[in-house]
Formats: C-alpha cells, structure tokens, sequence
C-alpha cells in the first residue's frame, strides 16, 4: 500500500497571472510526483498540491523564491489516512 | 457484514464489496421500487451497476445522479448511499419526492469508478483516475471527467499518461465513461444530470471547455442559487455556483459539458465538503451531514426539473 508519510499539503495562494504561471510550471517537473488536488486556475482561487517529503524542501524553496504565499493545509496525509483506516476498523469490529 | 439496510452504517467509508452489498440489500428489501442494472463492466472486468427508482410507467423521464467517478473523492459515493437509503425511506412520506417519483425515474451510480475506488482500498488512497493501461507508457489511468466527447483534447486536459488530467487516446476510451455514454443515448428521455464530486464546495454548470456561455446560462444560474441556498439551509455550509470554466478552470472533455451537448438541460457537477482544510481525506464523521445537505440541493434541481418539462 501506498505510504504518504511525510507528505503534505500545500494551499498555494497565486496572486497574479504571472504566479499562477510558476506554479503550473512545478505541474510539469514530474520528478517532483506532484498531485493537483486543486489545479492552477485564476489568481485568487485556492491551489493544493500534495507534495511528496522528497520534495517538500524544493517546493518551498521554489515558492518563497518567487514570492509565491502558501500554507500548509495538511502537515502529514499519512496521519490523516492512519486516522481514518482506524475509524473504518473500529467501526468493522 | 450489515444484516439490512437498516443496520447499515451509513456514518463510515466501505469498500466496493459492501457498498455492491448494500445495493443488493436494498433491491431485495424494495423490488418494487428499486432494481439494479449492470450498464458494463470496467476495465479490469468488475461490473458496472446503476440504481433505478421507478414507481412504473415506461421510459419515463429520468434523473440521472452519478458518485465517485474520481476514485478517491469518497465522501460522495458514501454520500450516494444515503441518498439511496434515503429515496426509499421518503418515497409516499415526503410529498416532493413521492411526486417527483410518481412521475419521473431516478438513476443512480453509486461507484462509477470501481477499479479506482477498489485501487483506493487496496495500494493507493489518493487514486483519482480509471486503472487502463496506456500503451507505450508507464504510467496508468485516464481520468475519467477529460474522456467525454465535448472538447475533448482541447486545452484544460493533459495528453500526458502520467498526468493526473490525463484525457486518454480518444473520446470516450474509458470503458466506464462509454457505458454511461452508451445508457444515456439508449435511454433518450433523461432530463437532468448530475454528477457529484468533492471537494471545494461548488455547483457547477456548463461550460468547462470554452468561453462561450450555455445557451441556457441563465437558468441554470438560477436553479443553481436556488439549489445552493437549500443546501445552507441546513447546516449553513456555503457553496459557490457558476461554469465550471468561470467558477473553477478550463477543463475539456468533461461530464456534464457532453450531457448538456446532448440535450439534457439540466446538468450539474457538485464539489461537495470540503473548501480545503481535510481535502478528498474527509473525516467519515461528516459523511451524513454532507448528505444531508446536499439531498436538499438534488431535490430542488430534481424539483424544478419536475416542473419544466422539455
């Protein structure tokens, strides 16, 4: 199974046409195994990138480089789908 | 495993065997209102199967809901449960649905993306797409809403296999995305679309793939902020509405952009909970309140689709 330990989610704020260009640009570096979970659309609407703990590092980096706001919506996807693998068994038994 | 669909829980996520479980428990507990229909089978040769709510008639005009066409959007095939459970419980108590299905049919595909959704159980619970391989790639999946033949392969999709936008080789490769295709063109009389996802919390309408506005905009416009006030109403949670192209991105090859292309006026795609804060990992303690809530939007489209024949 899939493991998404040290992965997080990113919600990067675009604040012009030109930043939402930066990010759509980290679309196609598939080394970096990013996951849209909302795509590059028009500045000012919310963009979520799972990043995987490879690549978190470089992202930020990239971001705060070209002045690009984000945050972290979710810190770690691995503890969230742990969480919910366990409410799926507690229900089961 | 739930003895009815009673004792059914509807407040947890299931895997693809217990949900194909329940449909079967809920035909055998309402024959004369709910069957099931097999419309094909998947790419890896699981079957594909639709709920029909009909109170009898032949070829009746129809509402067609369909879930979990992106695999790991979960809380909306736990969402299309409960409407099921819910039509069968509301049919001849509440006075809008029993009329709505004294007249019309309601279709319902519950899982609409089982290799996905089974793939999301079993080795990767962010799985978006279909599970088809791509000859000549590595890479696995097309996603399931750029395949429809409506601007298909036009900008807002990816002609990349490892992208998770990827369109695929032709319209409609997708053998899940063909069998609804193949359903609807059959079928000839439905008169309303819905395709549910998460997450953002949107109602969306044509057009994704251009600028151009749908000839009934308006409308659609309207039924939507009818749609998304019903929704609040409940627990106060606030959708946005608009084209998809306006409200969210260009995308192509889309659902309701083909269903509408067909003729069937009132399409819709929802993004349901949440605007970002547990994203497509929704804790299952909000799948019953989003059902909730997004019922009361489904029977004002349902509604006024009732009540503007075409």
């Amino acid at each position: 199974k899939e493991d998404f330990v040290g992965h997080q989610v990113l919600r990067i704020s675009a604040a012009d046409e030109a930043q939402v260009q930066k990010v759509t640009e980290l679309e196609y570096l598939e080394h970096l195994q990013l996951d849209f979970w909302r795509g590059p659309a028009q500045p000012g609407t919310p963009i979520d990138v799972r990043v995987p703990f490879s690549s978190v590092q470089a992202v930020k980096v990239f971001l705060e480089a070209h002045g690009i706001e984000y945050t972290i919506m979710i810190e770690d996807v691995q503890s969230l789908l742990d969480e919910e693998q366990e409410q799926i068994f507690a229900f089961q038994t | 495993r739930a003895s009815s669909t009673d004792t059914f829980s509807y407040a947890t996520y299931h895997t693809l065997d217990e949900i194909y479980g329940f449909m079967d428990m809920l035909v055998a507990e309402h024959p004369q209102l709910v069957s099931k229909l097999q419309i094909g089978s998947t790419y890896e040769g699981r079957p594909i199967y639709v709920l029909k709510f009909s109170t009898g008639g032949n070829n009746r005009p129809a509402i067609w809901i369909d879930t979990g066409i992106h695999s790991r959007e979960w809380v909306t095939q736990a969402s299309g449960i409960w409407f099921a459970k819910k039509i069968t419980q509301d049919y001849g108590q509440d006075p809008a649905l029993t009329s709505i299905l004294d007249n019309m049919d309601i279709f319902l595909e519950i899982v609409t993306n089982p290799d996905g959704f089974a793939f999301t159980h079993t080795k990767n619970r962010l799985w978006r797409k279909t599970r088809s391989i791509t000859p000549g790639s590595s890479c696995i999946g097309v996603d399931p809403n750029r395949n429809w033949d409506a601007g298909f392969g036009k900008a807002g999709a990816s002609n990349n296999p490892c992208s998770e936008t990827y369109h695929g080789k032709f319209a409609n490769s997708e053998t899940e995305v063909k069998s609804i295709v193949d359903f609807v063109k059959s079928h000839g009389n439905i008169k309303a679309f819905i395709s549910i996802h998460s997450y953002s919390q949107l109602l969306l309408y044509p057009y994704g793939y251009t600028t151009e506005p749908a000839s009934d905009h308006n409308e659609l416009d309207q039924l939507a902020k009818s749609a998304v006030t019903a929704l609040a109403s409940l627990y106060g949670t606030k959708f946005k509405y608009g084209s998809i192209i306006k409200a969210i991105y260009r995308a192509s090859g889309g659902t309701i952009d083909w269903t509408y292309n067909q003729g069937i006026k009132y399409s819709y795609t929802f993004e349901l909970r949440d605007t970002g804060r547990y994203g497509f990992l929704l804790p299952a303690s909000q799948i019953i309140p989003t059902a909730q809530e997004t019922w009361l939007a489904l029977k004002t489209i349902m509604e006024y689709t009732m009540n503007h024949p075409y």
